[in-house]
């Protein structure tokens, strides 16, 4: 209905604008809906961003970092309006640097406390974040098998061994 | 409503039985390319009654069985238990709920939940009721997160309706 | 046939003119997400004729002239010039070519080999004589490198096509 | 023409089935020519691959990694047909842990005999292997600009940092 989908919208609004900021230390964005004249049934959403100190631009021209950074304030915007009991991310953090991963941790934090996260990653900074780390080996060549993993022994479970047995 | 438990077998590389205790508010995964993470995430999905093979990125739902590698044969069946703790005790007062889900080689389908067999309807029934409706656990798959900035305006209220 | 050097003023967030040396086999470069590494990239690809706006990720040819930021005013134009070593001595018997690009925003566009102007199509046969013509030089763009895998069958074959 | 593609894609296929090998340490993959009855001028370009020890399957049923590795064996692939003299890299590293970046690497030196390269990257292991390295700051915000860069100093660049300075 439209008047649902106003609410949703206004409110993820209002997130994406804080959580933006949050991630950026800074700069501002905002999604606004467009072709409203004819029909809200068949408006598309806009978004328009700009980091702190840089001009405001099409986000087609923000960096790779800079997008999955927006990417991620649209989704976690939009989780804040229905959360649900748990969230699943799949190497979201693979275009960040150090520090916007840094950025992108503290942030979630804010959602841990009502949302249980599972979270895929090759960032050493996230894996020191997490309270359980499991690690995933192929010990026989295309079988997986599941390990426990302690945070110092992350480098061996990297490379494809196993702890213990180096 | 928590998550607290998962275990695989015969689903994509996890041939052996597989567990997993979700109980902590993070839980990392993590390891070398290939050696099946993102074959987790897809349990998950499958288990929580997805019926998109390309959303497992396979061509048919049978893609998720374990098709055999160097020295090991195919197996006939892929299954998948995800435990949720209940504890506004839905289920007969049962505090645990346990939702599986099989198939076979065969194309057999079967759903369980707390152990008895029931249909996709009630699995998602079990789900809308603890909040886990439809786009109501939110998976972000790996390559995906750019794909609300790339897409146009109208894909992105797609995006939009389902999570709201 | 080798890269010398590339020079970039006002060309997208490298507003004050910046140089680098490209004279070893293989130069690597670093940097926190949204300093600059890519629009090094799209400069490469700028001075070489590149002709679509949405290549260098903008929606008009004008977006890579500095913009201006943070107390600092956008800029006027945005010229590249890229130098190349050519043992061929095709150019007057000169050992270097320069290859320059500029753009106003008033949309005044010129190019140069070896300080003179001349037209795009100039820029292209010097580019074809030494080896670089379009596709001649190979340049994988963040994030494309799945795309030769998620093309459909048709779509690869143009790729193949290209570079062929 | 049909002939010259023909020529073009039988060495490129070559070229990929040994490429993939060397990436993969192993495995096999093939492309071939869909639709070859009508005309060979409507074909489609198929590709399988195998990592070594798994079953043959669908190219989207591997890994992120897998893909990557599987991208770049084509794309050395179709460049040794017709080697330019430079080639320029925008962090095709991004998906590969460190024992895929260093099977990476090694097959991109058998290129760089005849084409210089110019190679984004996150990737300590991939800094380490080039001759001379560069750093994008941005010390005023939203301006660019260059400085060299030794290789015990990346760290240092990469958190936005500037050697010598801290
Ligand atoms: N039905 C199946 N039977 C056996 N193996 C399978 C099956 N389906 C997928 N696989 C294998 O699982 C592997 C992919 O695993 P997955 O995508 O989980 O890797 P990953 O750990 O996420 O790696 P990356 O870090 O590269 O993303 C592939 O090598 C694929 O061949
Ligand atoms: N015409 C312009 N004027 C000023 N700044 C611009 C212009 N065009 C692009 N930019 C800025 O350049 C930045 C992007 O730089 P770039 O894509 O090179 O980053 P990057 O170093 O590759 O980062 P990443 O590691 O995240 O990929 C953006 O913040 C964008 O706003
Ligand atoms: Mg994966
Ligand atoms: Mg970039």
């Amino acid at each position: 209905s439209k008047t649902l989908f106003e609410d949703t919208f206004h409110e993820a609004r209002k997130n994406f604008q804080d959580i933006f900021r949050k991630l950026f230390q800074g700069g501002k964005a905002d999604m606004f809906l467009s072709n409203t004249d004819d029909d809200m049934l068949e408006a598309g959403i806009e978004i328009v961003a700009q980091p702190p100190g840089k001009q405001l631009q099409s986000i087609n021209l923000l960096s790779g970092g800079e997008r999955t950074m927006t990417a991620v304030a649209i989704l976690f915007a939009l989780f804040k309006v229905r959360p649900s009991p748990f969230c699943i991310l799949d190497e979201v953090d693979a275009a960040l640097d150090e520090t916007n991963v840094e950025r992108f941790l503290r942030v979630l934090r804010d959602f841990i406390a009502d949302t249980q996260f599972c979270i895929v990653t090759h960032h050493k900074r996230t894996m020191a974040e997490c309270q359980v780390l499991y690690g995933i080996t192929m010990q026989r060549r295309g079988v997986s098998s599941r390990i426990a993993v302690a945070l110092h022994e992350v480098d061996t479970i990297q490379d494809g061994g196993v702890p213990g047995t180096s | 409503m928590r998550l607290k438990r998962l275990v695989a077998r015969g689903f994509k590389s996890f041939a052996d039985k597989t567990e997993f205790e979700f109980d902590s508010r993070l839980t990392g995964i993590i390891g070398p390319n290939g050696c099946g993470k993102s074959n987790v995430v897809d349990a998950i999905k499958w288990v929580l009654g997805d019926q998109r093979a390309k959303s497992l990125r396979g061509s048919s739902m049978t893609d998720v069985i374990f098709k055999g590698a160097e020295g090991r044969e195919a197996m006939g069946m892929a299954e998948v238990t995800i435990t949720f703790e209940d504890l506004g005790g839905r289920f007969d007062g049962a505090t645990e709920i346990d939702i599986s889900r099989r198939l076979t080689v065969d194309k057999e389908s079967s759903y369980l939940v707390n152990g008895s067999e029931v249909r996709l309807k009630d699995v998602r029934d079990v789900l809308l009721d603890t909040g886990l409706g439809t786009g109501g656990y939110s998976v972000m798959e790996q390559g995906r997160i750019d794909a609300v900035l790339s897409a146009n305006p109208e894909a992105r209220r797609a995006i939009f309706e389902e999570a709201a």
